[in-house]
């Protein structure tokens, strides 16, 4: 986290707000309610307070503003820059204006008002941007999934160091951005997407290009903003130029950011049985078409071609693999599959069928 | 490999900049050859913020970022 040059705060622990004007994008009472949540995403984990007024000069004023509205930082149209605020402090102290060109929701579609307006309020109380990616105070927008929204433990440590603790009897916490060199960093799935290789993990996922040394991490609702967190399985269909990613029994098919219609779909469509809930890891052969499928301590192939599972299977993984026991992740690359089991990762020759070497789940990141 | 950014990218750029990194208007011609140094400097401290490999020139990574839907307030203090 990073706080405001200076460190303004306010002096006071009651706030009030007030709401000017709202946009016609949202019904009056969904605006309102976005705003309100957004407070309640600070007021949870410090002791601040926050009161709406309906008239009157309050701490924080919030309104939605068109283009040049005479403080200075005027607006552009749509996308650019969606809102700002000004940090702690009197008249225009404080006080959030949301760009009215831009399309407000209340869900993924256009900006969500109450993820930019909680990211707003951030600065309103003394935060800057943060340069950690899943931070609710890093300046970029991303949509994340507003029902079980729970604010990143950065911007719970940056906004505890200007207003102490919650007075709540339990502290608090959030979910903290996976570190790219952790040594105990394991994966939910790992697959490759036009020539780069993509690692997720939760809420984020790493962009690894072969040919550049760095390793890029990312919201993964930053790339497809449908999509929930923790995806469990995917793979690249490179014929079709699709991607495919899997989580408990739905499987979702997109076309660049784009999923295709028809989609989620359930994973007994392609051929599994009732037993069957999730699919821990997958890969596809680009030269046989065939997709590989791990559940359990066992393994599918499906034909994509036919578009159906080959017949003889499920088998054992370690009939054909080798003392891999259960796949979190795999991916092909080069000729080899990588099998990835918690910090570790096998690299397996299909020709040979043998296990090549065993490396660490991170080899790839250089670290 | 990177392209050579258009000229319009480079408006783009210069914007964003002035925006967010505090990068002074240019005012008089003859100090083109600062403001160059200028752009890059500020460029080194918007891909450092981000994550992104430091060069202080504007390669497709960098103009991506850009191009983000962002927050309007500047990432840095001054």
């Amino acid at each position: 986290y990073v706080l405001i040059d200076g460190n303004p705060k306010w002096p006071r622990n009651d706030l009030t707000y007030r709401i000017i004007n709202r946009t016609p994008d949202m019904r009056p009472a969904d605006v309102d309610e976005a705003i309100k949540q957004a407070f309640e995403v600070w007021s949870n984990v410090v002791p601040l307070t926050f009161r709406k007024i309906e008239d009157g000069a309050a701490d924080i004023m919030m309104s939605f503003q068109f283009r040049d509205h005479g403080d200075g930082y005027p607006f552009y149209g749509p996308h650019g820059t969606l809102a700002h605020a000004f940090q702690p402090g009197p008249r225009i102290g404080g006080d959030v204006h949301f760009d009215e060109e831009e399309t407000w929701t209340k869900n993924s579609k256009g900006y969500n008002l109450f993820i930019v307006a909680a990211h707003e309020l951030g600065h309103s109380l003394g935060l800057a941007h943060s340069p950690d990616p899943g931070s609710l105070m890093y300046p970029n927008y991303a949509y994340r999934d507003t029902k079980e929204f729970h604010l990143p433990q950065d911007d719970i440590n940056g906004i505890q160091a200007i207003y102490g603790q919650s007075l709540q009897p339990v502290q608090p916490t959030g979910p903290s951005t996976p570190r790219t060199c952790d040594p105990n960093l394991s994966f939910d799935a790992v697959a490759t997407l036009r020539g780069e290789m993509l690692f997720f993990k939760g809420r984020y996922l790493w962009r690894k290009h072969p040919q550049i040394r760095e390793t890029e991490i990312n919201l993964i609702s930053q790339f497809w903003p449908t999509l929930p967190a923790g995806i469990q399985a995917a793979y690249e269909d490179v014929e079709k130029d699709q991607f495919v990613l899997f989580k408990e029994d739905k499987f979702w098919v997109f076309k660049e950011s784009n999923v295709v219609h028809g989609y989620p779909k359930r994973i007994h469509q392609l051929g599994f049985p009732k037993t069957v809930k999730r699919i821990n890891a997958a890969f596809s052969d680009k030269n046989t078409r065939k997709t590989y499928f791990f559940v359990a301590n066992k393994y599918w192939r499906y034909d994509e071609n036919r578009q159906s599972m080959d017949e003889g299977y499920p088998r054992n993984i370690i009939s054909v693999f080798g003392k891999i026991g259960k796949v979190d992740a795999a991916f092909q690359h080069d000729g080899y599959i990588y099998l990835f089991h918690g910090r570790k990762q096998t690299q397996f020759d299909p020709n040979t069928k043998q296990v090549v070497r065993v490396l660490k789940s991170t080899s790839w990141f250089g670290c | 490999a990177p392209l050579a950014p258009e000229v319009d990218t480079m408006m783009l750029a210069e914007g964003y900049l002035r925006n967010f990194y505090g990068l002074e208007t240019e005012l008089h011609p003859s100090f083109k050859r600062k403001i160059t140094d200028s752009v890059s400097e500020k460029l080194k401290k918007m891909q450092s913020f981000f994550g992104l490999k430091v060069t202080g020139k504007l390669n497709n990574e960098t103009v991506e970022m850009m191009k983000q839907p962002r927050c309007g307030v500047p990432d840095i203090g001054e």
